[in-house]
């Protein structure tokens, strides 16, 4: 990533359109709703709020303009260089954006040749607020146009672009409104005009689990943080077991190369011979390095000498440095260095005294302790041991997603409550630091 | 890959600088580049754009710097007083 110099230390920043573009056919009120709905794109998930004003005394003015136009990034006509932005140090331009007005700029348009208004805008506004270029293939940031990003009232931040955004302001506590259809927006938003009958490709984000209700698909630890999947969504705890972001992030933004209709996943662990990250779905599975899917696959989970029918949990235990794989009652031994399944498996469950046979999963924290997960309670058994620690279960929303206590109907075991340090009252959301 | 024309490498290296590759022309001395500086700015910004680092102006490269852009540069400026040392 370029040096991304420099952020706003105000939280309020006006903006104006201050010179449109002169022959296009988006008309004057398609671009300010634009410019509008790009820079919401950022107000959504970082603690910035935008307002546009009529003055000249913007904080970010927006200009359409040719060729030389007295800053030192002189337009090029048609494609070339399409426009650019100021970061937030600068000391003359500071968050203001130009548009090459030689560009054919389409909204919503099948135009291939034409340049789409609001992925760009996005893109500059990034800069606007102090995000440098990025080589990251599915960020919003790298330099180069990659064609429309579709429905501006649907679009969502790549994950890798929210995190470093985070990184510069933290995490807007307010839940996105653009994930919570039904919350009233501070504002009317300017009209965008209608799409065309062929309706955009982004799916309605209408499928979005809340934390506090979800019984997870999958749970893991990868690389010391913790990962909650439920459906096409994930939520991430730090190392220091602080949630990223009180809304989830979609799975295929950031695990890359799960086919598009995979609509979640059964069991995720991290392979403790490789740090290789293997993602289970019915009798397929997916071996990730980093968050990127390797070569040839799905491969069938014969691979592990597994029956067909799929895995409900998989579970490396550094206790004898096995792992684990469960399906209903049952559960395997599997040595993930000689990559074979240990002899006399698969034996009748459950294996931990106290802990449910049938899982949804389970994982080894960083406390070295394991976690058994099952509907909205988790199990804990300390390291070495062979049953569940006292008080247990307990509620997994409230000890691990920050949220308030369980609803009524959800049984909790005894007096203690979860991991020492959790206060009991107000969720500790803590932005992301990693 | 063909050795690329003249015009071409003017190009790539104006494109270079302008995005942060090289360091910017020097009016006085115009631009002297070793070639081995040269390789490096194209591996950069191959490496940058998800290309196979060659280090040689090859058509993908070509290619990639015509397609439209963001004017602002990939990596901080090459301050020059740092070449000369």
């Amino acid at each position: 990533q370029a040096q991304a110099p420099t952020k706003w230390s105000k939280r309020n920043l006006s903006w104006r359109v201050r010179t449109f573009p002169r022959d296009s056919p988006l008309g004057r009120d398609t671009v300010r709703a634009l410019m509008y709905y790009a820079l919401k794109v950022w107000s959504d998930i970082a603690p910035l709020n935008f307002h546009e004003v009529a003055g000249s005394t913007a904080d970010l003015q927006i200009d359409f303009s040719r060729a030389e136009h007295n800053d030192r990034y002189p337009f090029d006509g048609p494609g070339g260089t399409v426009a650019h932005a100021f970061f937030p140090g600068d000391r003359h331009a500071a968050g203001d954006a130009h548009f090459d007005d030689d560009e054919a700029w389409t909204f919503r348009s099948a135009d291939a040749h034409g340049m789409d208004l609001f992925a760009v805008a996005v893109h500059e506004f990034g800069h606007a607020i102090g995000l440098g270029h990025v080589a990251a293939t599915g960020s919003i940031m790298q330099p180069y146009y990659q064609g429309p990003v579709g429905d501006p009232l649907r679009y969502g931040l790549p994950y890798e672009d929210r995190v470093r955004v985070w990184q510069l302001y933290g995490v807007r506590d307010s839940v996105s409104p653009t994930a919570q259809p039904d919350t009233p927006e501070p504002e009317e938003p300017p009209p965008l005009p209608e799409p065309p009958d062929n309706r955009s490709s982004t799916a309605p984000q209408r499928d979005v689990p809340h934390r506090c209700s979800a019984h997870f698909d999958a749970v893991a630890q990868i690389r010391g943080e913790a990962f909650f999947f439920k459906g096409r969504y994930f939520w991430r705890l730090t190392r220091d077991r602080h949630l990223v972001s009180l809304q989830p992030a979609q799975m295929h933004r950031f695990w890359r190369g799960l086919p598009r209709h995979l609509d979640g996943v059964d069991a995720v662990y991290e392979r403790t011979s490789d740090h290789k990250i293997v993602f289970f779905r019915g009798d397929r599975y997916w071996v990730f390095k980093d968050n990127n899917v390797e070569e040839g696959y799905p491969r069938p989970i014969s691979d592990f000498s597994l029956p067909p029918g799929g895995v409900d949990a998989a579970f490396a235990w550094a206790h004898n440095d096995r792992t684990y794989f469960f399906k209903d009652q049952l559960y395997w031994r599997y040595d993930d260095h000689t990559r074979s399944m240990d002899p006399g498996y698969p034996a009748q469950g459950p294996l931990w005294r106290g802990v449910p046979s049938r899982l949804d999963d389970a994982m080894r924290w960083s406390d070295g302790a394991s976690y058994f997960f099952r509907g909205r309670e988790y199990w804990k058994v300390l390291d070495g041991e062979l049953e569940a620690a006292a008080g247990y279960p307990q509620s997994t929303a409230r000890d691990w997603l920050v949220c308030g206590e369980p609803r009524a109907g959800v049984s909790v075991g005894g007096a203690q409550g979860g991991p020492q340090g959790r206060t009991q009252d107000g969720p500790a959301v803590c932005s992301c630091s990693a | 890959a063909p050795a690329p024309r003249a015009e071409e490498l003017s190009l790539g290296m104006e494109w270079l600088s302008r995005f942060g590759y090289l360091p910017a022309a020097d009016p006085a001395t115009g631009q002297l580049q070793t070639q081995e500086e040269l390789s490096k700015a194209i591996s950069a910004m191959q490496q940058f754009g998800g290309l196979e680092a060659t280090g040689v102006l090859d058509p993908a490269t070509l290619a990639l710097m015509r397609t439209p852009r963001c004017s602002l540069p990939d990596l901080p400026p090459v301050a020059r007083s740092r070449r000369r040392r």
